[in-house]
């Protein structure tokens, strides 16, 4: 009866040794995917929920949206890419779960559909304490050709998240007479392409 | 210059600006540098022309990993990229490693890079290479700021199959004395040494080796090579086949695209096709088969002192196999 049985039992599917090394027929590989897209579907309502009630203390109508990105390593996020868009007038919250049972920093990377600069702020302890973070935007080359990815990709320092635990982050659009004082932009040089196309 | 030197707080990293490919990489912090030559490649599938149901239904064709160097047929035919023999004929694919006779891993055309691109922001630095003709593997080799290792991404696909089948692998060459040795880990738990040739059947060290590359691959989480002054590695992000076949290499297979089933069960060849048939010959008719994927993964290159590899891999191997969980949602300007 559990929302993460399917999970679960998908993953036992797949610890067939074909599974694990990928020398299946190609349409046992996609039913490995199926199961396993389907268990993460259940999984990822179950925990969003949980995640919501245990840190946001929240009611209904908070953060209604919130989701695990299944695609984010094919740069695809349809949340934060809808609300990074030009016109959009939305601020982003990313929670950043640690599984590890010792604390950790690591560089978080966000699709946006984006590439003017957002600023990036972390909870504090106290809940109404945003303190900044450091972020840079880069364009997404897309070698994968993946249809629908990300135009840009936010890169954000995700320092102390706790052991077993999450942080939450804030996302916002910079007003223009901030931009300069609070992250460097990238400055990509192509060294094949003509130094106009560089400016 | 003619160099591209990107550094984090911990490493430097230089590349050949004209290859865009990596020619060494020092851990300011052991003050360690280890000179390296990145290249990808790929070995040549072995596979004899034979059809499908020929292969199934005669049974002293699945052979027993015997094989004689060359093979010519009972009408005389040369297969000379074949390893085997009417009786003993083993073709690559989803079970079996296979290379061509020549065990040759042929490096990709041409050396210069079609394209090399730097990024550089205040958090995340990145060196972009597109190489070879028709630039099917592309990498973005980046930097972040606290990590001791260099991220490879790599973009493989799709892989052409002019040739009968790859099995493209990424390749470093170092000045290691290795001395023949190098260890695996394939659970995330445990270290194993490796000694090539060590299955006194295979290995180039054994003057009758059939099967010297094959022959030492191992399954791969992470793996490394060391001597008394160096050590180089790689965590995966997925387990793959990898080997040193040489002293102070390390070689990984990131992507194989083969065209034969190898008779061991699959019943197809490893080329994403679903509708499961075999070409004959495969050179006219390979449009009919599947397009071919594009693969990315995640190669973390560590250096480190001597004797230090264990604790070097282990030391990332649990924030690489436990990637964060992200989360997000999105809500009006101001609301929270």
């Amino acid at each position: 009866a559990s929302p993460l049985y399917e999970l679960d039992d998908a993953m036992g599917v797949v610890q067939h040794h074909d599974g694990v090394s990928g020398t299946s027929k190609q349409h046992v590989a996609y039913d490995y995917a199926k199961r396993i897209a389907g268990g993460m579907n259940k999984a990822n309502s179950f925990v969003t929920d949980a995640l919501r009630k245990l840190l946001l203390n929240s009611n209904e109508g908070v953060l209604d949206n919130l989701t695990y990105c299944l695609l984010n390593n094919e740069t695809i996020c349809t949340v934060s890419q809808e609300a990074s868009r030009e016109g959009s007038k939305e601020d982003i919250y990313v929670i950043v779960y640690n599984a590890l049972a010792k604390e950790r920093h690591e560089v978080v990377s966000l699709p946006i559909d984006s590439s003017s600069y957002d600023f990036v702020e972390k909870l504090g302890g106290e809940q109404s304490d945003w303190v900044p973070v450091k972020s840079s935007v880069l364009p997404n080359a897309n070698y994968a050709q993946v249809i629908g990815a990300a135009s840009d990709i936010m890169h954000f320092e995700a320092k102390d998240i706790p052991p077993l635990g999450a942080s939450v982050f804030r996302v916002s659009r910079l007003e223009d007479e901030v931009l300069s004082s609070t992250s460097i932009p990238a400055v990509p040089r192509n060294l094949r392409r003509s130094v106009q196309n560089d400016m | 210059g003619d160099e591209i030197v990107m550094s984090n707080d911990i490493l430097s990293v230089t590349f050949d600006q004209s290859t865009g490919v990596i020619t060494s990489i020092t851990n300011l912090r052991d003050g360690i540098t280890v000179n390296v030559e990145q290249q990808y490649g790929f070995y040549k599938s072995a596979f004899k022309d034979a059809p499908m149901n020929f292969v199934e239904d005669n049974d002293n064709f699945k052979g027993d990993g015997k094989c004689l160097p060359g093979y010519t047929d009972a009408e005389g035919d040369e297969y000379p990229w074949l390893v085997g023999s009417a009786e003993n004929w083993q073709n690559s694919g989803a079970y079996i490693f296979r290379p061509t006779i020549d065990q040759k891993l042929h490096n990709l055309p041409p050396k210069r890079a079609q394209s090399v691109v730097v990024y550089n922001s205040g958090l995340v630095k990145e060196v972009h290479s597109v190489f070879g003709q028709g630039g099917w593997i592309k990498q973005i080799a980046r930097l972040l700021p606290g990590k001791d290792f260099v991220e490879i991404e790599y973009i493989v696909g799709p892989v052409p199959i002019d040739d009968g089948g790859k099995e493209v692998v990424s390749k470093w060459t170092t000045s290691i004395a290795s001395d023949g040795q190098f260890f695996t880990d394939s659970n995330g738990r445990e270290f194993q040494k490796r000694k090539r040739g060590d299955h006194n059947v295979f290995g180039p060290d054994q003057p009758n080796s059939d099967e010297p590359v094959s022959g030492n691959y191992y399954p791969v989480n992470s793996i490394f090579i060391e001597d008394t002054v160096h050590s180089f590695g790689c965590v995966v992000d997925r387990s793959q086949g990898g080997a040193s076949l040489t002293d102070g290499t390390l070689e990984l297979m990131i992507q194989r695209r083969t065209l034969y089933d190898d008779a061991r069960g699959v019943g197809e060849p490893l080329n994403e096709t679903d509708i499961g048939i075999t070409p004959n010959p495969p050179y006219d008719n390979a449009e009919r088969l599947g397009e071919g994927v594009i693969v990315k993964g995640h190669h973390r290159m560590i250096v480190g002192k001597g004797g230090s590899g264990a604790s070097k891999m282990r030391g990332i191997m649990d924030s690489v196999f436990s990637q964060p969980h992200v989360f997000v949602a999105s809500a009006p300007s101001g609301t929270a």
